[in-house]
């Protein structure tokens, strides 16, 4: 059986909240390093892969592999009885029909019990090959957030370049053209502030907006995000949490 | 324009 205690319910309803508009059903992975998830959206441009490992749970206990196959939108309705500071707990038997959530108050003087029906997904887990990028950009995730939803109202693609020294976000559309230029900075103060570029080798490729603007409802979960490039590779949008991370992989847009 | 790829021609089925 599974059993998981969360000390911030906020975590799972962050990472709920990051992927739902992407994936609609799918299986939370539960063996004992974890629970984890792969899933691709429909049209099979963008995939995410989560990880919260059970270090991040206190006490957590899964003797056997358990696929929880939940939607993703009854998930959200449940997880919004809960707090974000509330203490939660995920049960489940070795081969079950329901997921059982509570939710505790940190006073303990409240507890809100749920039970949600599973389902059977047949889902495909895609091979995913270690990568060495040529480009790895970490920047505060606001500000990914930001280019993406300015950018998106001039154009459905967004060209990124990085360089030694900066990174280039740019588009061209029906009503003009627009650009950001992110220069390589250590902010010694706020860290997170930073932008850093590991490069072994110029590249610029061209990704859908709309995906990227998706990805950035993940941004609660952490105030940087790494984007990995390498020509003709998916994109890889990561967002690192406590004790897991939710990836993005996006495919590019390629030719002209 | 440019074509949009699909994540299967990049990562591998089982």
């Amino acid at each position: 059986m599974l059993e998981a205690r969360l000390e911030q319910a906020g975590v799972l309803k962050k990472v709920v909240e990051a992927i739902k508009d992407l994936v609609q059903d799918c299986n939370f992975d539960c063996n004992d390093s974890g629970i984890a998830l792969q899933a691709m959206d429909n049209s099979h441009v963008a995939l995410v892969s989560m990880s919260l490992s059970h270090e991040g749970f206190s006490p957590y206990r899964c003797d056997r592999n358990i696929a929880l196959g939940i939607n993703l939108n009854s998930l959200t309705k449940v997880l919004r009885a809960a707090q974000n500071e509330d203490i939660l707990t995920l049960k489940a038997a070795d081969s079950p029909d329901s997921l059982n959530l509570v939710f505790e108050n940190t006073e303990r003087d409240r507890s809100s019990e749920y039970d949600i029906k599973l389902m059977d997904i047949d889902q495909e887990h895609l091979g995913i090959p270690d990568t060495d990028y040529s480009a790895t950009v970490v920047l505060p995730s606001a500000e990914f957030q930001r280019i993406c939803r300015d950018l998106s109202q001039l154009s459905e693609s967004v060209t990124i370049e990085a360089s030694k020294s900066s990174v280039k976000f740019s588009c061209s559309g029906d009503i003009g053209n627009g650009s950001v230029n992110l220069r390589q900075h250590q902010d010694l103060e706020k860290p997170d502030q930073s932008t850093s570029i590991e490069l072994v080798e110029p590249v610029s490729l061209t990704f859908s907006l709309k995906y990227l603007v998706n990805f950035c409802k993940a941004s609660a979960l952490s105030p940087t995000v790494k984007l990995s490039l390498s020509t003709d590779v998916p994109l890889l949008v990561e967002y690192k949490m406590e004790a897991g991370y939710v990836r993005f992989y996006l495919a590019p847009k390629i030719g002209d | 324009g440019r074509k949009q790829q699909t994540i299967l021609s990049f990562f591998k089925q089982p």
